[in-house]
């Protein structure tokens, strides 16, 4: 069984002004990678939806690939650790 | 920061300055991403402040043993946390046991509470560290708000996922912060795309796109090359110096020398008592000198002081400390390279550093007697001219390994041996008040000027804001002496050390001129990066098509030029916009870079009501055909009254290099 990880789908500027709206596409298009909408809410780690769009979820690599192919997808980013310093 | 601020020129008493024409700060919201905040420190009182600021649109939570009601006030304005991400990626709870971590904004580490207090905490008279660095503990905007995002956690020192980072980075943008201080940098190894990785690029390129100030620390893995993060174009990056002051301890022999060593040592003096440096037989004598791997027992250390070297900084002191004094010792005395942050060893135990000089002459003192013996005294303070600035050995250095031409870092600030509130739960703390040093220390500093400038002008961009702060730093210390850089060997600071060199507040707030930047600047650097058009497009938010020969990225309109491969000429523009008087004159002052000859055209610039910006071009020409390190030198624009002066950085690269040359 593959491995999920959390991933950062950014998507850059934000396309809607109303957040409620910009983060029912996040759910969408997750759900057309992982296949549905409930699957989706289970791996939705957070939507980006203020500053601008883009969301947080757990994917395998191949379903980071996917996603990654979709339009609208500015990048894939790995999440990643931080040090305070 | 009992002398901090003081060092900068931002003295309480005196009537005018940054502080004062700032209104300290007021109505200014500095979000700190961090640890989260020990609330009751004193350093978070609201007393005296006015209604909370009309643009906030934030929130505070309540969660464990933090209630909102209560713990927010006028001066933490809002308080959250964000966790998720870093739970995702163990896929189990975080330990919460033993107070270790609260789930709620309370700062379980102090790294949060420390920085917070830094950047804009009220004052807090009559604070000392064991007795150390007595003084009034503040903000840089002792009037300045607090949202607070708690993105870091007590898990092997303080992690924080990007994840998490991003969405405190959403939600800051929509709740209405003014400045964003990160004291956050990457895990080693560094990523080679860090840039794109770390969620502290892209979250800061849209936060300053909507006119927020990102100050970033730029990481403690100094003092070597290329060690720079947080190096995004649009991020204020901060180097961290020390200060003048110090905590010298007097080291005396039995032949009545005295030297000055540097602890926080606050005990009894230890008089006069036998002194050993743990020496072995055998090919090599030294090995059992060494401090991390020290080897006594009780029948060769009880009641005496042990010697030891190092090459190691930390970790070796603590550690020697625990085995001497397991062992019965009295006293010990690391013989390190210099660096001034300084840790008291556990429980008040005399551990005194000295550079590897005085340690190898107390060693042949040991060699050369009898019954050698030692007087350890407590530590003092010492502040003011003997004492000089220097950037810190731990201090991350450039040139910038993403993008050579962006020079990082941008900034030094104090962030060596630095006092401010801490939480209760921190290993180091005294009465709720630690010494810490970091870049994290140093970059709360910085946030909390760009807060005062924040609020001495509202409309200028974070761009300005870091142009004036850069154009205006100190490349010398108080007493005229220039600032040095701590390392193996110690050398003059250059820009790779410090940028624009040590934040003067009082002039960045009347620097004349700035180099304004808006997002469309930032595309430049974003093609130069080999973003697509596309991407470029959805990252602003309008289509963007990048210039087909490629844009230059010398041309970004920072206040710096670093050109890392210079081959026979080159000719690169910046756009100075007056910030000053309207009829003003500004006459170039050139120090060309050794090797290079620098012109500027025009090299006399004419502001008048209608000219308020004017664009100049610099061409900088190799004098020798041979491939070079870095060389450093400036450009100043001086209409008499005010200095604006840009580093210049630049190496020669006739043929492709076979070996990096920094």
């Amino acid at each position: 069984e593959a491995t999920s990880n959390v991933h950062i789908v950014y998507l850059g500027e934000r396309q809607h002004d109303d957040p409620m709206l910009t983060t029912n596409s996040h759910h969408d298009m997750l759900a057309s990678v992982v296949g549905s909408k409930e699957i989706a809410s289970e791996l939705m780690v957070y939507s980006y939806k203020h500053g601008f769009s883009g969301f947080a979820a757990k994917f395998t690599e191949s379903q980071a690939q996917k996603v990654a192919e979709l339009p609208g997808v500015v990048r894939v980013i790995p999440n990643s650790l931080h040090r305070i310093q | 920061t009992t002398r901090s601020w003081d060092f900068l020129g931002l003295s309480a008493h005196s009537p005018v300055n940054t502080l004062h024409n700032s209104s300290m700060g007021d109505g200014v919201i500095i979000g700190v991403l961090d640890t989260g905040i020990w609330p009751e420190a004193k350093s978070f009182s609201d007393k005296g402040l006015g209604p909370i600021p009309s643009h906030w649109k934030g929130v505070c939570e309540s969660g464990k043993r933090f209630k909102a009601k209560s713990h927010c006030n006028r001066k933490i304005i809002g308080a959250r946390w964000f966790v998720e991400g870093l739970v995702a990626e163990y896929g189990q709870p975080l330990n919460i046991s033993g107070n270790r971590e609260f789930f709620s904004p309370r700062d379980a580490n102090g790294h949060g509470t420390h920085t917070a207090s830094t950047a804009a905490g009220t004052f807090v008279h009559n604070v000392s560290y064991r007795g150390l660095g007595h003084g009034t503990i503040r903000g840089g905007a002792p009037r300045a708000r607090l949202a607070i995002y708690k993105v870091c956690w007590n898990v092997l020192g303080g992690q924080c996922s990007s994840a998490d980072i991003l969405k405190a980075f959403d939600e800051a943008i929509h709740d209405g912060v003014d400045v964003l201080s990160l004291s956050i940098g990457s895990s080693i190894p560094l990523f080679s795309d860090i840039d794109e990785r770390n969620g502290i690029a892209t979250g800061s390129f849209h936060a300053v796109a909507k006119g927020i100030t990102v100050v970033c620390g730029a990481a403690n893995d100094g003092p070597f090359a290329q060690t720079v993060q947080n190096s995004a174009p649009w991020i204020l990056t901060v180097a961290a110096s020390s200060m003048d002051r110090a905590f010298p301890t007097p080291i005396t022999l039995g032949n009545n020398k005295t030297f000055l060593g540097q602890a926080i040592y606050t005990g009894k003096e230890i008089g006069f008592s036998s002194l050993i440096y743990p020496e072995t037989k055998g090919l090599n004598p030294n090995s059992a000198g060494v401090c991390q791997s020290l080897s006594v027992d009780n029948s060769m250390v009880a009641g005496k002081v042990v010697l030891c070297f190092t090459t190691m900084n930390l970790g070796a002191v603590r550690s020697a400390a625990e085995v001497v004094k397991e062992a019965g010792g009295v006293g010990l005395i690391v013989a390190k390279n210099p660096s001034e942050a300084l840790y008291p060893c556990t429980d008040g135990f005399p551990c005194v550093e000295v550079d590897y000089e005085i340690g190898t002459r107390i060693l042949f003192y040991i060699r050369s007697t009898r019954s050698p013996v030692v007087k350890l005294s407590p530590s003092k303070t010492i502040v003011g001219e003997p004492v000089l600035a220097k950037v810190a050995h731990f201090s991350s250095r450039g040139p910038n390994s993403i993008a050579p031409a962006i020079l990082k870092p941008d900034i030094a600030a104090p962030g060596v041996n630095i006092l401010a509130a801490t939480s209760p739960l921190d290993r180091f703390q005294d009465g709720g008040y630690a010494m810490h040093s970091g870049t994290s220390m140093a970059t709360p500093h910085v946030s909390g000027i760009a807060a005062l400038l924040k609020a001495m002008h509202p409309d200028w961009s974070p761009a300005a804001i870091k142009s004036a702060i850069v154009t205006t730093a100190w490349r010398n210390n108080p007493s005229g002496f220039p600032v040095f850089a701590e390392g193996s060997p110690q050398k003059l600071a250059d820009p790779f050390d410090y940028g624009g060199g040590i934040t003067n507040p009082n002039d960045a707030a009347q620097p004349g001129l700035v180099y304004d930047m808006a997002t469309d600047d930032y595309v430049n650097y974003l093609c130069a990066m080999d973003y697509n058009n596309t991407a470029i497009s959805r990252l602003t938010g309008n289509p963007t098509v990048c210039p087909t020969e490629g844009p230059s990225i010398l041309n970004i309109n920072l206040p710096s030029i670093t050109i890392p491969n210079l081959r026979n000429s080159t000719t690169l523009t910046r756009t100075v916009t007056n910030v000053g008087a309207s009829n003003s004159i500004y006459r170039a002052v050139i120090e060309p870079p050794f090797g290079t000859s620098v012109s500027v055209e025009p090299n006399v610039l004419v502001f008048d009501r209608k000219t308020k910006k004017l664009t100049f071009s610099v061409t900088v020409n190799a004098a020798h055909q041979v491939n070079t390190g870095y060389f450093f030198g400036s450009i100043t624009w001086t209409d008499g009254v005010h200095t604006v002066r840009t580093p210049l950085s630049v190496r020669t690269e006739i043929s492709q290099p076979y070996i990096d040359e920094n």
